[in-house]
């Protein structure tokens, strides 16, 4: 006769110095994932580009304005990089502000028109409130009678640019290249 | 380009390379973010866009941007082993984006003079030196304007040399353009380093010869035929 066999249960409890393991190793790959969410979250900084359009009363347009490195063009847009570049270096987003840079001028009924670009570096999860900033501190400062800039009401926003297009209009002019004559080392 | 140096990645943002079949065979100069411009000679041989690929970045393998080309346009008085009006331009299909690395030169006005003894450089991927080898990356050089006069001399170009064209390079030799150059800028700096472009490499005998200086197209003397094509 057989002997009827019996059933063996197939799974056997782990020991417990295999979960502690096991536990160790999930909470480890979880404070990994919490650390990396916050690094990229907080830390991470990236570019940023806004459009706005400044309005300039007191000055005339001029055919120049449109001729390529003319020298009314390029004084003129250092001159509006400086005033942005102060307004920004004075205020509270000044480890956020990289520059300005004027992209086109343009005639209209109030003088002239120049659309600039501004750059700022921030981490992803402030965009609105760096947005929100900007767009007070630009339009506190050009409100006051100081400036020879003012806000263009027809755009009272500033205007996030995707990061190529930006690069696109900021490399829009010609003959930028190899600073010459080198520098000897 | 002989005697040369490596070129930096945007220290030329606007030289392009000329393809067929992925093999570079001419330089060229972008001027638009559809337009490049080029020597007439390049399409001696196939005319056809289809067969044409631009590419952009200093390595020929592994370049930044490529762009197929829609149309060439070659100027309508060249005719092949001829040298004057070595002049065309091509249009890409799509327009390319421009960055720090990938934008275009300034295009002289007609009334743009270049002095001789003026510090220039050309760039390319043309042969190291005549029948040499040919570089994967951009290769670039300082030359001197010379003089058409100075050109003109019987023991150097013997009259060779017309208005359309401009002479660079040395008498010494050296420093010179090469084989796989051609359609390639020959620029210059202005104010502020800005560079113009004034010059599109032609033709020469030999590279770095004594006495056998670079011969380029004039870029001043056909400002209004470019700007009748490719409206720049």
């Amino acid at each position: 006769l057989e002997k009827p066999g019996t059933l063996q249960r197939r799974t056997h409890s782990l020991k417990p110095w295999m979960i502690f393991l096991i536990t160790t190793a999930i909470v480890l790959a979880l404070a990994i994932i919490v650390g990396l969410l916050v690094y990229f979250l907080e830390y991470e900084q990236t570019i940023h580009y806004y459009q706005a359009s400044l309005q300039m009363p007191s000055i005339d347009y001029n055919p120049d304005f449109s001729v390529e490195h003319s020298k009314i063009k390029t004084d003129l847009k250092q001159k509006i990089n400086n005033e942005i570049d102060k307004i920004f270096q004075r205020s509270s987003l000044h480890h956020h502000y990289i520059q300005s840079h004027v992209v086109n001028f343009r005639p209209n009924n109030h003088g002239l028109k120049a659309n600039i670009l501004l750059r700022f570096k921030f981490t992803s999860n402030n965009a609105n409130t760096i947005k929100r900033q900007a767009n007070e501190i630009v339009h506190n400062n050009l409100k006051s009678s100081e400036s020879f800039l003012k806000i263009d009401t027809s755009l009272p926003y500033l205007t996030e640019v995707n990061g190529t297009q930006a690069e696109h209009v900021l490399n829009s002019c010609c003959g930028l290249g190899m600073e010459y004559p080198p520098m000897e080392r | 380009v002989t005697h040369g140096q490596i070129a930096s990645q945007a220290a030329w943002p606007w030289q392009a390379s000329l393809q067929m079949d992925g093999t570079h065979f001419c330089g060229a100069s972008l001027i638009s973010a559809t337009w490049l411009l080029t020597a007439a000679h390049c399409f001696d041989n196939q005319k056809n866009p289809k067969m044409w690929m631009a590419s952009f970045g200093t390595t020929l393998r592994a370049p930044l941007v490529r762009r197929k080309v829609q149309s060439i346009i070659v100027h309508e008085n060249y005719a092949p082993h001829k040298h004057e009006d070595d002049i065309a331009v091509v249009k890409l299909a799509t327009p390319v984006l421009f960055s720090e690395n990938v934008h275009r030169v300034c295009l002289p006005n007609a009334t743009f003079e270049v002095l001789p003894k003026s510090k220039v450089f050309v760039t390319g991927w043309g042969a190291l030196k005549a029948s040499g080898p040919f570089p994967n990356t951009l290769r670039q050089v300082e030359v001197e304007v010379l003089s058409s006069d100075v050109c003109n001399r019987v023991y150097v170009y013997g009259g060779a040399v017309s208005s359309g064209m401009i002479c660079a390079g040395f008498l010494a030799g050296e420093r010179d353009a090469c084989e796989g150059d051609s359609g390639g800028p020959l620029v210059i700096a202005q104010d502020q380093n800005i560079w113009y472009l004034i010059g599109i490499v032609s033709w020469g005998i030999g590279c770095g010869k004594e006495n056998k200086p670079g011969l380029y197209t004039k870029v001043t003397h056909y400002r209004d035929w470019i700007k009748s094509k490719a409206n720049i």
